[in-house]
């Protein structure tokens, strides 16, 4: 429901890499990287070919500091079934939202898929 | 919209998928359930096989002629006492009664422990995820440091600290001739319908093995579920009765005589939230706002809480959970006072759930409840609580039940000047 397990990892991972590229300063993808980095020799191919389809927007995501809730519903691991409610962690703090109360949740993942469907294109070329 | 359709992280899930399936062991050449190898149900969870090409040969067996020449129940003790010519395993453990003990279990008797470290983005290194291959493949499951299997050494400090004590230890420091006999049954999740399966993976012949304490220990499941509407998908107390006995049929069947088996209360999980709800998740320390009952009602809305009904804001239903716990370990009792005489291979018993004396324990002696909780799901007992929970059990059946742990065995010190280590784990 709502995206279930893969949601909860998602905005974990997505919390703990805003965190970590503050906690260390770096940027995004040194970030990602050193988490690939970090793990069992064995798992590393796999993790790098996870962040070579997912860095890419994970990258924008992180940088415009959309927070994990916003993130993982503009990647749309976490999503809202017929019927539910819309499942929020919260755990970004109130001053790391960038956006004011002006904008609901709805606009901001809207937003958030728009920035990567931008960056995709430009990536991509013509 | 599936994370594990992803490229590399497809991979991962298969993986976790494969790892989290097993209930036997995986290396395990000649099928007696016992294992050479460590995880995928190895020798974390039962005792290290000491031959993996012979059917007769594990721990917890009696002894193949006398083991004169070479160790059959991997106790470590064989051989011939030269002075006497009588085999050191008749004379140190011939009339030493010795019994094995294995536990039926849940995530608690399992011992999960995801590694907070894991988490916060404070404590996040490559040496936290030294281990991790292990780990998996032990379901995130700790039974080598768990209340009633635990042994060895801590050898990942990194990533999970604390004392270790067992009943298994506590069992073999009483007869050294227990050494490696002891099984966890336990799975992640596992409830008393899904025991009724399990239960089949306990390795013991009637015929063959020494006696055996069997821990029942299904202290959640039958009231923890993801569900919205949780109560409905509840055991009843009626199903509870009906899935125990058709278990202890099973062991009725399969454990040699003398055995013993302990049946265990549900717990009373309130103290949960109550300790848990206003502090930090570790997902969020470097932000420090995330705090665990948030946590719950974000796990409660992707409808993948393993347990509802204790883990809400919700303090009616925290109430009601309680209420229905209670039913379920009346029936249990019931159980007890219906068929303590219907087997002849083992004494039935049963006994509350410790874990209320343990938190008194623990704060009687100036600690406070949530450090004996896992901080990363705050749900399960930590590695303080485990070993608190073996040693409130074993004073329990000290004092009660001294009839189960047999005698102290009068050759222990003698085992240890000729055997060492026993072979280890």
């Amino acid at each position: 429901i709502n995206g279930g397990y893969g949601c909860a990892a998602c905005t974990a991972l997505v919390a703990i890499v805003e965190q970590l590229a503050e906690i260390k300063n770096s940027t995004v993808v040194e970030t990602l990287d050193y988490l690939c980095y970090i793990l069992p020799v064995e798992l590393r191919p796999s993790c790098r070919a996870a962040l070579e389809f997912l860095g890419p927007m994970l990258v924008v995501l992180v940088e415009h500091k959309v927070g994990p809730d916003v993130a993982c519903h503009a990647l749309t691991f976490c999503y809202t079934n017929p019927g539910q409610p819309t499942c929020h962690s919260m755990i970004p703090p109130l001053h790391r939202r960038l956006k004011g109360p002006s904008m609901t949740f709805e606009e901001k993942v809207l937003e958030a898929k728009q920035r990567i469907q931008f960056r995709m294109k430009k990536t991509r070329g013509p | 919209q599936n994370i594990c359709e992803v490229p590399g992280v497809k991979d991962i899930c298969n993986w976790l998928r494969k790892a989290f399936k097993g209930r036997k062991p995986s290396v395990d050449f000649d099928n007696d359930m016992f294992s050479i190898s460590q995880g995928l149900r190895g020798s974390s969870w039962r005792g290290k096989d000491c031959s993996d090409t012979s059917r007769n040969v594990y721990p917890g067996t009696k002894p193949l002629a006398e083991d004169r020449t070479f160790d059959s129940n991997c106790n470590g003790i064989f051989g011939v006492n030269k002075k006497t010519a009588r085999s050191y395993e008749e004379e140190l453990c011939g009339a030493s009664q010795p019994r094995g003990v294995a536990v039926l279990g849940d995530s608690i008797s399992a011992h999960f422990h995801m590694p907070p470290q894991w988490l916060d983005a404070t404590l996040i290194s490559e040496k936290v995820f030294e281990h991790l291959i292990l780990v998996v493949e032990n379901e995130i499951d700790w039974p080598m440091l768990s209340t009633v299997t635990g042994h060895g050494k801590n050898n990942w400090t990194e990533v999970i600290t604390g004392p270790i004590d067992s009943l298994y230890l506590r069992i073999r420091d009483r007869n050294r001739c227990n050494h490696r006999d002891y099984q966890n049954i336990a799975a992640n999740g596992e409830d008393s319908i899904g025991m009724q399966n399990l239960v089949k993976t306990l390795a013991r012949n009637p015929q063959r093995d020494h006696p055996i304490i069997v821990l029942y220990a299904l202290i959640g499941n039958d009231v923890c579920n993801g569900y919205p509407d949780t109560v409905a998908h509840m055991t009843t107390p009626q199903a509870m009765y009906d899935n125990t006995v058709n278990t202890l049929e099973h062991l009725h069947a399969t454990l040699p005589n003398n055995s013993h088996v302990i049946m265990m209360g549900l717990a009373d999980a309130r103290i949960l939230y109550n300790s848990m709800g206003h502090r930090i998740h570790p997902v969020a320390t470097h932000w420090g706002h995330f705090t665990y009952g948030q946590f719950y009602d974000f796990m409660n809305c992707l409808q993948i809480s393993p347990c509802s009904g204790w883990l809400t804001t919700n303090g009616t239903l925290r109430n009601l959970t309680a209420e229905r716990a209670e039913e379920l370990s009346e029936a249990l009792r019931k159980v007890y006072r219906d068929h303590k005489k219907s087997y002849y291979n083992f004494d039935l018993h049963f006994i509350e759930n410790p874990m209320p004396n343990a938190v008194r324990e623990w704060v009687k002696h100036g600690g406070e409840a949530w450090q004996l909780i896992e901080p990363s799901d705050g749900f399960h007992s930590n590695q303080i609580g485990q070993a608190l929970l073996a040693k409130v059990l074993w004073r329990e059946f000290e004092t009660k039940h001294p009839e189960i742990l047999g005698p102290v065995n009068p050759n222990n010190e003698e085992i240890g000047r000729l055997f060492g280590n026993q072979g280890g784990y």
